[in-house]
């Protein structure tokens, strides 16, 4: 309400609407499925907003990825440097790995929990062929950057800092006392 | 030619080296260790027959035959070891055809079988319907009952080839058998547990003693005349036919261990958390 403009109001009637048997159980006809999907879209677009300003202050300022599960997202492949928000619904304490695509040409990953500054062990796993096939022409990520993320909050969010350095960059940070403890 | 071992704290699976099939789950805490076998196969969607003209449509699912087929050509998958033995995720990709693949993945600390299914899309050449699923059989004596989840709330017991409120004249051995599944379906003996969490809505059915199976993606050319009016037959972007993909998480637990298991691993996945990023500029960075 004080932002006035970024509401969850949309998606609600979007939600409304899909309370009909036929979009519940699917036995909608083709043109209308494709209906209930727009409206559920636009609606998911508008909470995009409603969660950027909740975190950031800003609605535009938090990225999302919707195609995640067929490893596609500009943002993660296109900047070197970004903060991943795990959110976590649940009222305890749950772990979660986060599957991020990244394209691996010839550098490396950085995590770190944002909170207790501490390193995070990540792992770099190619992207499978079945997504390759799914994914048809679209994207280009040939990776995805793994890591867990322990104890998220109730009804809170953690934040993951992540670095995609080139090798010589690794090189110098060897010096640094935390990367060592993570090698180790 | 070997077989191919994955691995974390909690559980062992095993995959035959010589025909790619799953073939033991060990549960490493209880120490139990099951013969898995897994397959996924075609129903062939019923056009009508002289006993009924019903079709197989969106209402109604009703395969033309009990005996489904192979999506495999020769029963034979394709294994792929992506990670073997690292310290995050371990991942096996199983290819039954062009069309249907699954990459079984441990990751570690985390006490589920990750199955990720990627169906599509459904070949159609042929002029047959088809309504793809995924079966497992286990060696548990399990009588023919199982349990499926009502829309997500209570948890129900079915019995095959039985209502519980009417002496049931079965008619139709596969189609008849088949309850929705909105979360999970599981089956057990006196000692052990086979459970499948879905993600997501589909039909399922233990059809013989020791099996589960559940229906992940269709692709019919009639309709069932129950309304819709048009088939089941989505051809996605590119006119060629939809690609479905998703999850089904399998745990093999004691009986007295199972339903705690189950439950909470439900929470995670139906109540997921949510991922978001922002770039690491200084105004973000003085917020953070």
């Amino acid at each position: 309400a004080k932002t006035g403009t970024v509401s969850s109001q949309k998606l609600r009637e979007a939600m409304g609407v899909a309370q009909h048997h036929d979009a519940v159980s699917g036995t909608e006809k083709q043109h209308v499925a494709n209906d209930y999907a727009k409206r559920l879209y636009k609606g998911r677009e508008v909470c995009k907003a409603v969660i950027s300003t909740a975190v950031m202050g800003n609605p535009d300022d938090l990225h999302f990825c919707d195609y995640l599960n067929i490893t596609l997202c500009d943002f993660t492949q296109k900047t070197d440097e970004f903060t991943v928000v795990v959110y976590n619904p649940l009222a305890r304490n749950i772990p979660t790995y986060v599957r991020l695509p990244v394209s691996d040409d010839s550098g490396t990953f950085t995590v770190k929990d944002k909170l207790t500054g501490m390193y995070v062990g990540s792992q770099i796993v190619p992207v499978t062929q079945p997504t390759l096939l799914v994914r048809r022409n679209k994207g280009n990520a040939d990776s995805e950057l793994v890591f867990k993320a322990d104890n998220i909050p109730p009804l809170g969010f953690s934040e993951f800092s992540v670095i995609k350095s080139n090798f010589s960059d690794v090189y110098k940070k060897t010096n640094n006392k935390g990367f060592h403890r993570r090698v180790r | 030619g070997g077989d191919v071992t994955i691995a974390n704290e909690y559980f062992k699976v095993v995959f035959d080296g010589s025909n790619g099939q799953m073939k033991t789950i060990a549960n490493i805490e209880s120490g139990i260790t099951l013969p898995v076998m897994q397959q996924m196969f075609w129903y062939n969607a019923s056009m009508g027959n002289n006993i009924s003209l019903q079709k197989s449509g969106a209402y109604v699912f009703r395969p033309n035959s009990s005996t489904p087929f192979h999506c495999t050509q020769d029963g034979k998958i394709e294994l792929e070891v992506l990670q073997g033995d690292t310290p995050l995720v371990q991942e096996v990709v199983q290819k039954f055809s062009d069309w249907a693949w699954q990459v079984v993945r441990l990751y570690s600390g985390m006490r589920y079988i990750e199955a990720e299914w990627t169906i599509g899309p459904i070949p159609f050449d042929d002029g047959y319907g088809k309504e793809i699923i995924s079966r497992f059989y286990f060696p548990l004596q399990t009588n023919g009952e199982f349990y499926t989840d009502a829309n997500g709330r209570e948890i129900l017991k079915r019995k095959k080839n039985f209502r519980p409120t009417w002496t049931l004249n079965q008619s139709e051995p596969v189609a008849g058998n088949y309850y929705p599944v909105n979360s999970r379906i599981y089956t057990n003996d006196t000692k052990t547990q086979f459970t499948i969490l879905t993600d997501r809505s589909q039909g399922g059915s233990s059809l013989f003693n020791g099996t589960l199976e559940l229906m992940m993606h269709r692709r019919l050319f009639g309709d069932d005349a129950k309304g819709v009016g048009e088939p089941l037959n989505e051809t996605g972007q590119f006119d060629d036919g939809l690609i479905a993909r998703g999850k089904h998480f399998i745990l093999v637990d004691s009986l007295s261990d199972a339903a705690k298991h189950h439950r909470l691993l439900a929470e995670e996945i139906y109540m997921s958390p949510l991922v978001s990023f922002y770039a690491n500029v200084s105004t973000n960075d003085r917020r953070s």
